[in-house]
C-alpha cells in the first residue's frame, strides 16, 4: 500500500524541456554551477575506486546513524584501495565532503640531481567547492611487490613539501613524513599531508606539489621504481592520488530564482 | 478571587464541555469525508534517465519521497501527528474559513550521498543532509 502512486501522480516521460528544467532543479540542489564534463573518467582508477568504497560504507553508515566515518588511520594492505571500515578512529564522523585528487604531473620525472633520484607529484586544490574547510588530507601510493629484492631489505620512503623550486639546482623541500618498509610488503602506503593542503588551500600560489624519495637500507638514494613504487605510469587500479576531508564551514543556501 | 472565579470557572468549564462537545461533532463528520490520508508516496529520481550516467558514479538514481494526502481528525491516529497538529486542528474547527487544517508534509528528513567527478576528473562524495523524506505527518 505504501508505495501505490498517489491518483494525483500522472506517471509519463518528462519532455525535454521539463527534463531540463528537472536537471538545473538537481544541479542546483546539488550546489553545481553546471553539469560537470570529465574528460578522462576512468571508474576503475584508483581514485574512483577508492572513493567508492568510502561512498559504499558511508551508505551503510547512513542507514544506521546519521554520522559518516572513515578511520583516519594509515592503512597498510596488501590489495587494493582498503574498505573504508568503520575503527575506533572516527577521526572525520562529521565530514559533509570527501574529495579525491588527481595527479597532474604528467609524466614520472624520475630526477638524478646530484644522485638523488626523487618523483613529483602536483594536486590542483583551487577547485575545492566554496566554504569547505579541509579536515584531514591523505596522499597514497602503491607499492608492489618486488621479486628481485630479498625480503628482508627495507627501504626507507620520504615524502617532502616543495617549498620553493631553482633554475638549475635542488628545491627548498620540508620533510612531512618517512616510512621504513619491507621490500616484500605489498599495499598501500598512506601518508598524512593535512597541514601541507590547509597551506595549499589558504595560499594557492604555494602549491609546488610534493617530492617523493627512496633510500635503500644503506642510505642510497634509489629508484622509487625498483621499489615498487607505482607512478602515473603504472596500472590505473594502483595509481597514486590524494585524499582530502572536508566540513563545511557555511550553509549551502540556493540562490531564488 | 476565589468564590467568583470558582463559579466563572465552573461556567466556563461548562461552555468549554459543550464547545469540545461541539468540535468533535464537527470532527466527525468531516473523518466521514475522509479522503487519502497524509503519507508518504515515492518518487525515483533516476540520474539514468536524465542522462548523467556518465559523470554521477553512485547512486544510479535515489528514492525521493513527497507527502501527500488529509489531515482529518481525529489526529491521534496519524503516528507522526506533531503537537501543534492537534492545537491547529482545534483552532481551524473554531475560525475554518481563517485558520486552515494541519497540512501534510514531513516530519523526519534523511541525508543521501553522492559520488561524482568534476570537471577535472577529480572525484567528489559529498553528503547532502535533509535531502530525502524520511516520514510524513500533519504539522
Amino acid at each position: 500500500l505504501d508505495n501505490e502512486v498517489h491518483s494525483s501522480f500522472i506517471q509519463r516521460r518528462l519532455r525535454s524541456q521539463e527534463r531540463r528544467e528537472m536537471q538545473r532543479e538537481i544541479l542546483s540542489i546539488l550546489g553545481l554551477p553546471h553539469r560537470p564534463r570529465p574528460h578522462l573518467y576512468g571508474k576503475q582508477n584508483s581514485a574512483p575506486m577508492f572513493m567508492l568504497d568510502l561512498y559504499n560504507a558511508m551508505t551503510v553508515e547512513e542507514e544506521e546513524a546519521e554520522g559518516f566515518s572513515y578511520p583516519y588511520k594509515p592503512i597498510f594492505t596488501t590489495q587494493g584501495p582498503p574498505l573504508a571500515i568503520q575503527q575506533d578512529s572516527n577521526f572525520l564522523n562529521d565530514a559533509d565532503m570527501v574529495m579525491s585528487f588527481v595527479n597532474l604531473v604528467e609524466h614520472d620525472k624520475e630526477f638524478f640531481h646530484r644522485r638523488r633520484h626523487h618523483r613529483e607529484f602536483r594536486f590542483d586544490l583551487v577547485k575545492i567547492p566554496e566554504g569547505e574547510a579541509v579536515t584531514a588530507a591523505e596522499f597514497r601510493i602503491y607499492k608492489d611487490y618486488i621479486r628481485e629484492r630479498f625480503d628482508n631489505e627495507t627501504f626507507q620512503i620520504s615524502i617532502y613539501q616543495v617549498l620553493q623550486e631553482h633554475q638549475g639546482k635542488d628545491s627548498d623541500l620540508f620533510l612531512l613524513d618517512t616510512r621504513t618498509i619491507w621490500a616484500a610488503e605489498e599495499g598501500w602506503l598512506v601518508f598524512d599531508i593535512t597541514a601541507t593542503s590547509n597551506h595549499w588551500v589558504l595560499i594557492p600560489q604555494q602549491n609546488l606539489g610534493l617530492q617523493l624519495a627512496v633510500e635503500s637500507g644503506d642510505g642510497q638514494s634509489m629508484n622509487p621504481k625498483l621499489a615498487g613504487l607505482i607512478g602515473i605510469n603504472g596500472p590505473h587500479n594502483k595509481q597514486p592520488f590524494m585524499v582530502a576531508f572536508f566540513k563545511a564551514t557555511e550553509i549551502h543556501l540556493r540562490s531564488v530564482r | 478571587s476565589t468564590g467568583g472565579k470558582q463559579r466563572n470557572q465552573n461556567r466556563s468549564k461548562a461552555a468549554k464541555n459543550q464547545d469540545a462537545l461541539r468540535v468533535s461533532n464537527v470532527a466527525e463528520s468531516s473523518s466521514t469525508d475522509q479522503k487519502q490520508a497524509c503519507k508518504k508516496h515515492e518518487l525515483y529520481v533516476s540520474f539514468r534517465d536524465l542522462g548523467w550516467q556518465d559523470w554521477i558514479i553512485a547512486p544510479e538514481g535515489y528514492a525521493a519521497y513527497y507527502c501527500e494526502g488529509e489531515c482529518n481528525f481525529p489526529l491521534n491516529s496519524y503516528m507522526n501527528a506533531t503537537n501543534h497538529a492537534i492545537v491547529q486542528t482545534l483552532v481551524h474547527f473554531i475560525n475554518p474559513d481563517t485558520v486552515p487544517k494541519p497540512c501534510c508534509a514531513p516530519t523526519q528528513l534523511t541525508a543521501i550521498s553522492v559520488l561524482y567527478f568534476d570537471d577535472s576528473s577529480n572525484v567528489i562524495l559529498k553528503k547532502y543532509r535533509n535531502m530525502v523524506v524520511r516520514t510524513c505527518g500533519c504539522h
